[in-house]
This record gives structure tokens, C-alpha cells and sequence, in this order.
């Protein structure tokens, strides 16, 4: 889960 | 998504109309420091390039084109409709000592070495620390009117908000975002101090006043 998280909060 | 992040991104929405409302109707942007909203208005535009390559939702894109559009708005009333009741010798929060430290960790931290991650990153610490010129401005003066600090209020709960959201989603999704959780955390600390009077002063219906 430490592997790039999406970006998807503002 | 889940309801601390949807309470947070309203309270975040909220923050906005509320400052709008203070200089539409006081027709003055006095108290409010021009530097930090040209530091939110950089923020969302660092951050929202994606918006033109990457679709999340339908949610999401309104948002960010909605956050981007609202800062500049701001901007522009600050600099041009009510330029003269911005007086810049009380806002004087020398913001190149947050830009430096910002490039330098965004170079550092990132989840990968390109233009659009290094600028994410970049806006993720620059948003962290873009409220100091405004506190700043705060503590000279040692007092607020009541409307920038129900603005300051929804601003610090919109960050606020996004911890318990973060450990959500730590528990349901595995999901751990370390750049946006530390950067975060500071960024609420630095609303603790403001908090405290605004709890024990402005919602009692006092007048927020610091002590001299």
C-alpha cells in the first residue's frame, strides 16, 4: 500500500 | 470516499463562501492576507494540472476546477475590485522562506521523479505551511473580525476532518498516503493555537482578541 497512491483526495 | 472526507472537502468548500461572503459584504478584504491566497491559489494549480489527463470523478473534477476558479477570483478581488483596502504593510510574512523549503522537500519526498509528482508534492508541503502568512498577519494585529475567523474555523476543520478520513481509509482500504498524512498533520497543528481562541472566545460571543 506505500507504492504511489492514487491521487484522489482534493 | 467516506463522510470525514466529504465533511471535510464541504468545510473546505464552506471556508471559501464564507470568505467571499466577509469581503462581499464588508466590501473590504481587511484582515485577510493576500500572500496566503495567492499560496492556495498556486497550491490548487500545482496540484490540479491533472485535471486536463487524469479523471477521477465527476466529484473530484468539480471540485478542482472549482477550487482553482475560486482562488484566482479572490486574487483578483484582493488585487483589483477591493485593492484598497488590502494594506500590505501589515502583511509582510516573507513567503520565500516557505517556497525554498517546499522545492527542496518536494526534490526529496515524491512518489516519482516527474514534473507533474514533483509539483504534487510541492503542493502538498507549500498547502501545509500556505495559512502562516494569515496567522501571521493575525498576530500583529491581535484581533480578527468575526467573520475571518468563522473562515479561519472552517479552513482548520476541512484539515482536520482529513485525519480521521486518513485513518479510515488506513483501515478499509490499506491505503497510506505518508506525504499527504505528515504534511497534513503539521498543517493542523498550526491551527491548534487559533482554535483554542476561537473556541473559548468567539463561539462564547466574545470578539477574538489575542492577549497583549
Amino acid at each position: 500500500p506505500l507504492a504511489h497512491p492514487e491521487h484522489d483526495e482534493l | 470516499m467516506n463522510l470525514f472526507r466529504l465533511f471535510g472537502d464541504l468545510s473546505h468548500l464552506a471556508s471559501i463562501f464564507i470568505l467571499l461572503q466577509k469581503i462581499q459584504s464588508t466590501r473590504s478584504c481587511r484582515g485577510i492576507s493576500f500572500k496566503t491566497q495567492a499560496l492556495y491559489a498556486t497550491v490548487f494549480i500545482t496540484r490540479y494540472l491533472d485535471l486536463f489527463y487524469e479523471w477521477v470523478s465527476l466529484y473530484n473534477f468539480t471540485m478542482k476546477v472549482f477550487f482553482i476558479a475560486s482562488s484566482c477570483y479572490i486574487l483578483y478581488l484582493m488585487k483589483y475590485k477591493y485593492r484598497p483596502t488590502h494594506d500590505p504593510s501589515i502583511d509582510t510574512f516573507r513567503v520565500e522562506y516557505l517556497l525554498g523549503p517546499c522545492v527542496v522537500l518536494a526534490l526529496l519526498f515524491h512518489y516519482k521523479f516527474s514534473i507533474p509528482e514533483l509539483l504534487w508534492s510541492f503542493s502538498i508541503f507549500l498547502e501545509a505551511v500556505a495559512i502562516l502568512p494569515q496567522l501571521f498577519m493575525l498576530q500583529r494585529t491581535g484581533e480578527a473580525e468575526t467573520i475571518t475567523t468563522h473562515y479561519l474555523a472552517a479552513l482548520g476543520a476541512y484539515r482536520a476532518l482529513y485525519i480521521p478520513n486518513w485513518i479510515y481509509r488506513y483501515f478499509t482500504e490499506d491505503m497510506v498516503d505518508p506525504i499527504a498524512v505528515t504534511a497534513g498533520l503539521v498543517q493542523t497543528a498550526l491551527y491548534l493555537d487559533f482554535f483554542y481562541v476561537y473556541f473559548t472566545k468567539v463561539l462564547q460571543g466574545q470578539k477574538f482578541e489575542l492577549p497583549a
